[in-house]
C-alpha cells in the first residue's frame, strides 16, 4: 500500500536547510502493523506526515495504493487524505473553541458515503471507546493532556479509515489507558486496517509486527518483532 | 517546603461540577525528588497547577515555604510563580512566533537580580544542555514535538529555581534522550533544588525518591522507592 523510492524531505529557514529525510527507500504492505521509532528529531513525523498525505517530498516519489502521489491534483490528494487515512497528529491539533464531539464528527463531514444522520452516533462511539463517555461535550482545553490525546485518536478512527497513521498516541497516556488504545488499533489491524505508529517506548512497539527505527532522516534498521 | 491541607478543585462547566482534586493532604520537604503518577484525567495536571501557583483551590490551603498562598497579593503570587518555580507544562505553552532562544530567555526577564547582558548565554547554556545547540533560531512550529518540549525544559531551568514541576517532560522525548533529561533533573536535585515530576512511565518515576499516585482527584499511594 505504501511504496517510498529516494524519498527526501529538505526545510528551508532562511540560508539554512534541515535534511529531515534522505533518500529513505520504503515498502509497506496493505493489513501492516508498523512501528517506527528513533531519537527527537530524527525524522519520524516528516515521515508520518509525507505518509499521510499532510506534505510532499522534496525530491523522490512515494506511491500510495499503486499511484503517485505528485500526479494527483491537489482534489484528489485531499480527497485521499481525508477518505482513506485517519491521523493523530503528536501535537493532536484540536479545534479550540470545540467540543470533543464536534472535533470527532469533523472527519465525517468529508465523507461522502456516510449518511448525515449518523454522524453524531459514529462520533459517540468513537469517544466511547476511547473511554471519554463522560467528556464529549468538553472542549479541548478543558479535558486533560491524555484526554485531548485521546479526542485525537478517536477522530482518527470516525470514518473507518483504510489506513491509521498514529504519531506518538500513548505519549501522555497511563499503562493502562495505552493499552486500551493499542487493543484499539490491533482489533482494527485484524480487520485488515494498516496501521502506522509512532512511538518512543519499546513496549508500546512490541505490539506491531515490524518496527523501523529512523536515525538522522535515514532507516537505520527495519525489523520483524516475531509477533505477526 | 509544600504543605496542602484539604485541598479541593473544582471546575464548573455550565450546570456541571468536575471535582478534579478532592480533600488532598500533601507534604513534600526542601530537596525531595518526588514523581507523580495516576491514570489520565486523575488530577496530575491540576494538582501541579496548583502546586506551581498557575491556579488556585477552590477550598482548603496551600502553604508554599510557610506562606499560605491564599494570603499573597497578586503581585507576591505572581512573583513566586517567577521566580521560584520552574514549571514544564504537558503542553508546551512555547511562544509561536519567538525562536527556541527568545523563547528560553522570557523567564529571566522577571528575575530582578540577574544582570540583562547575561540572558543571551543563560538562555543558550540552557539550551545547549537539552542538546538543542543547533535549534537555538527555530521557531517552535519548525521543531520536532520532543524539541519543542526540551525547549519547554530548557525555559523551566534558566533561571535556577528553587522548585522544578515538570508535568510529562519526557512524553515525547526516546528514552535515550528521556535518561539525559532526567539526569539534568538529578543533578539539580543534587544540589537541592526540590522536584516534582508527573510521568506516567514506571522506568521513569523510578528515578524519583517518591513516588504519590493519583486517582480520580485523591492520592491513593504515596511510597518511597528505596532510591535516596
Ligand atoms: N478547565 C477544566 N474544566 C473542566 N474540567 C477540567 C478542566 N481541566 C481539567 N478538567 C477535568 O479534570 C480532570 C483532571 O484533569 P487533569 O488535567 O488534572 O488530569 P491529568 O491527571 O493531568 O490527566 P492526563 O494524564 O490525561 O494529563 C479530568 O477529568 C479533566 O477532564
Ligand atoms: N518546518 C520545519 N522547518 C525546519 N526544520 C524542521 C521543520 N520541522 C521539523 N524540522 C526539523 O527536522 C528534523 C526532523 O523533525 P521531525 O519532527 O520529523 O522529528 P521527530 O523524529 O518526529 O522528532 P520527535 O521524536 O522529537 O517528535 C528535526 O531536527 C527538526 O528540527
Ligand atoms: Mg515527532
Ligand atoms: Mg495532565
Amino acid at each position: 500500500i505504501i511504496k517510498l523510492r529516494e524519498a527526501c524531505k529538505v526545510y528551508r529557514l532562511g540560508d539554512i536547510s534541515v535534511e529531515a529525510l534522505k533518500k529513505v527507500d520504503l515498502d509497506i504492505d496493505k493489513g501492516e502493523f508498523t512501528a517506527v521509532m528513533g531519537s527527537s528529531g530524527s525524522g519520524k513525523s516528516t515521515l508520518m506526515n509525507i505518509l499521510g498525505c499532510l506534505d510532499t517530498v522534496t525530491s523522490g516519489d512515494y506511491f500510495l495504493d499503486g499511484q503517485n502521489v505528485n500526479s494527483l491534483s491537489k482534489d484528489e490528494y485531499a480527497e485521499i487524505r481525508n477518505k482513506k487515512i485517519g491521523f493523530v497528529f503528536q501535537g493532536f491539533n484540536l479545534l479550540p473553541r470545540t467540543t470533543a464531539l464536534e472535533n470527532v464528527e469533523l472527519p465525517l463531514f468529508y465523507s461522502r458515503h456516510i449518511n448525515k444522520n449518523d454522524y453524531n452516533s459514529l462520533a459517540r462511539n468513537a469517544l466511547i471507546r476511547v473511554g471519554l463517555e463522560d467528556r464529549m461535550h468538553h472542549e479541548p482545553n478543558k479535558l486533560s493532556g491524555g484526554q485531548q490525546q485521546r479526542v485525537a485518536i478517536a477522530r482518527a478512527l470516525v470514518n473507518n479509515p483504510a489506513m491509521i497513521l498514529a504519531d506518538e498516541p500513548t505519549g501522555n497516556l497511563d499503562t493502562a489507558t495505552s493499552l486500551d488504545i493499542l487493543s484499539i488499533f490491533q482489533e482494527l489491524n485484524a480487520q485488515g486496517i494498516t496501521v502506522i505508529l509512532v512511538t518512543h517506548e519499546p513496549d508500546i512497539a512490541k505490539y506491531a509486527g515490524r518496527i523501523i527505527t529512523l536515525r538522522d532522516g535515514i532507516i537505520l534498521s527495519d525489523e520483524k518483532t516475531g509477533d505477526t
